[in-house]
């Protein structure tokens, strides 16, 4: 059986770190946080996690817009730390190997 | 995974993936399609979780449409934070940054081939004419291989899993096997959105980890269609 995906708008227009708010709306935070920790649980090895962490204070640095603003933006609506979005971000970059 | 890209007689483009990946009671509750809107105008539009800013699947309307899949294998994770601290864009953002920016589908090919990432993936890409349809085999660094399609010599459709289409998959994950027989029976004469869906729902191509399914043409971008897919009871 199939279900159809929900369709959502993100607005280009508005500022990166708030852009993903109406999507983030449409779903329980505690319940995506708990979804967020548990992946980064079971794909990230421990100590990526630890060596990733300090790096998000470097974010801008680091990461291209818009895509650093959007990270910052989610993490600050569920309260989830920028490192655990970037974990988040690299999940495939994990497993793939 | 596994993407499909055929090109039907008339000469139009079809693709369609299923995304497979653990932690699949997870992402079938927050797999959304998403309309990235710029000056009021659906600037592109692709299937992704709720809180991950990659696309895996995405199409940029009437001009080219692009899936990713895993390709297994290549460096460890010291590497892949090398990579990332070398501005190595993650394989998902590539996506996303080419829906974005490139004009057409030989500059998204361009693109998805020729910029470093930071994990090896496949990146299948259609467009909206004949012949445009093509896998490309990424490296970390550039493009291990590019496959167009050759509708002239019977080459109207490809299938791309997680293994290289020069070699034969693994017996205990042959996917690519049962797709093409699907195909072929299908014919290039049938080969539309419906029955490129069905295809994609022949065991094992569709499977227990498969936690979406998505067809689309970029020359008709209102038919992009992503089906949420529940596995089977054991």
């Amino acid at each position: 059986s199939a279900g159809a995906a929900p369709l959502c708008n993100v607005s280009l227009d508005g500022d990166p770190d708030l852009r993903w708010l109406p999507v983030l709306q449409r779903f329980e935070p505690g319940l995506l946080l708990h979804f967020f920790t548990r992946i980064i649980e079971q794909t990230i090895p421990k100590w990526v996690h630890t060596v990733i962490r300090p790096l998000a204070a470097e974010l801008e640095f680091f990461i291209p817009q818009p895509f650093a603003g959007e990270i910052q933006g989610i993490c600050n609506a569920l309260g989830m730390s920028v490192g655990d979005g970037i974990l988040l971000s690299l999940a495939y970059e994990a497993t793939a190997f | 995974c596994t993407s499909i890209v055929a090109q039907d007689y008339k000469g139009n483009i079809y693709h369609g993936r299923n995304l497979d990946y653990d932690f699949g009671d997870i992402l079938r509750k927050i797999t959304i399609d998403v309309q990235f809107i710029k000056n009021g105008q659906v600037a592109y539009r692709g299937t992704t979780f709720c809180g991950y800013v990659g696309l895996w699947t995405g199409q940029s309307p009437h001009k080219f449409t692009v899936s990713g899949n895993e390709r297994g294998g290549g460096a460890w994770w010291e590497n892949a934070v090398a990579a990332f601290l070398n501005r190595n864009y993650p394989v998902s953002w590539l996506i996303r940054d080419t829906l974005s920016k490139s004009e057409d589908f030989q500059s998204a090919v361009f693109k998805l081939a020729g910029t470093p990432i930071i994990a090896d993936v496949y990146y299948i890409v259609g467009g909206t004419v004949p012949k445009e349809g093509v896998v490309i085999t990424r490296n970390r660094e550039g493009p291990a291989d590019i496959w167009p399609l050759d509708p002239l010599d019977g080459g109207w459709f490809h299938v791309e899993t997680n293994y290289d289409h020069w070699t034969s998959p693994p017996p205990f994950d042959d996917r690519r096997t049962p797709a093409i027989r699907a195909l072929n029976a299908t014919g290039q004469h049938n080969i539309n959105f419906d029955t490129l869906f069905q295809v994609l729902s022949v065991k094992p191509v569709l499977n227990n980890y498969t936690i979406y399914t998505t067809v689309m043409s970029a020359a008709f971008p209102d038919k992009y269609t992503t089906w949420i897919r529940t596995p089977t009871k054991k």
